[in-house]
């Protein structure tokens, strides 16, 4: 993944930190503190096409297949996820239960072009 | 985009960047956990019960898969003397269809116990035309005070639909010299911070849990 400076226009991950007091939700979100609400933005141009910040092959197959017909496609490629973790909240139900689970996908780690 | 101006998209006010992704913090969360609003807490447990259930989740061991790890903490109805006869009431908030693969209820023991304590524990069934059915799920004897975690087989333990899960406690002194001065003694702590309460784990069953188990 490219690296994310304010001002990059490209494809890239934008870290935002999250505290669940600036929510007002500590009262019953009891671990941890906040999270990473990250997301993909950024221009993906074809040169940059299936570059996915991990797995190079897949671009250099994109690559070429864009050399090999015609260098502008009409469609075009977004700026996505292409790896995410879980979460694990520890919160009270509205039963007053303590419960820990693991919310699946919550947190970008990488992003990538389509 | 600057207080004043339209949201392209929903045609509602522009939120500030920063509000916007508060907005949509709180959906990622509700939509994450399954709920359709935050929970209203009415009565939060007393802090050295959480305290306490925190250390008991703390450790590693997530639910593994799609779980959950839960504690719920008794509502206790019965004799106001001697604990030994009380039902204990926990309210779940549990899946619709679930899978109960740990289950373990935590009492406490006063110090002052003149003996080794012998205790049943049965599960009370929903309420029928003949009366309530329940079922004796676990034997356990204490010799000691303190906490105690009394494992119950956890295919035996169902919550209501409602998730209510009622479970009535059964307990003697071994050697009964506790009728000594002809008063049942405190043969079990149900304060505030010492209240039992259940440990469970649960997966929910979702569509693919069965063809897993076949496989």
């Amino acid at each position: 993944t490219p690296t994310c400076e304010p001002e990059t226009p490209l494809c890239c991950r934008r870290d935002r930190y999250v505290d669940f007091q600036e929510l007002g939700w500590r009262d019953w979100i009891l671990q941890p503190e906040g999270y990473q609400l990250n997301y993909c933005s950024g221009q993906c141009p074809p040169h940059l096409a299936g570059s996915p910040g991990i797995a190079a092959s897949f671009h250099s197959a994109v690559f070429n297949l864009l050399k090999a017909n015609n260098p502008w496609p009409a469609g075009t490629s977004c700026c996505v996820p292409t790896a995410r973790r879980p979460l694990s909240l520890l919160y009270l139900d509205q039963n007053g239960n303590v419960v820990k689970t693991d919310v699946p996908d919550m947190v970008v780690e990488a992003c990538g072009c389509s | 985009q600057g207080a004043g101006s339209v949201c392209p998209s929903c045609g509602g006010p522009a939120l500030e960047e920063r509000a916007l992704l508060l907005e949509i913090a709180k959906q990622q969360i509700l939509e994450g956990l399954h709920l359709t609003s935050r929970p209203r807490i009415t009565h939060p447990p007393p802090q050295a019960a959480l305290t306490r259930a925190l250390r008991r989740l703390q450790p590693g061991g997530m639910a593994p898969g799609n779980g959950q790890e839960v504690i719920s903490f008794a509502t206790i109805t019965g004799s106001s003397t001697s604990t030994c006869s009380s039902m204990l009431t926990f309210h779940l908030s549990v899946p619709q269809s679930y899978h109960l693969h740990h289950a373990r209820l935590w009492l406490h023991v006063p110090a002052t116990l003149p003996g080794a304590l012998y205790m049943r524990i049965f599960q009370w069934g929903p309420r029928r035309r003949h009366g309530r059915s329940h079922t004796l799920l676990a034997e356990h004897q204490m010799t000691t005070p303190g906490w105690h975690a009394l494992t119950l087989p956890s295919s035996g333990l169902k919550a209501e639909e409602s998730g209510v899960l009622k479970l009535q406690l059964d307990c003697r002194l071994l050697d009964g010299n506790s009728t000594a001065a002809g008063q049942p003694r405190q043969l079990l702590d149900t304060a505030a911070h010492q209240r039992p309460f259940l440990e469970l784990k649960i997966r929910a069953n979702g569509p693919g849990t069965g063809r897993t188990k076949r496989r």
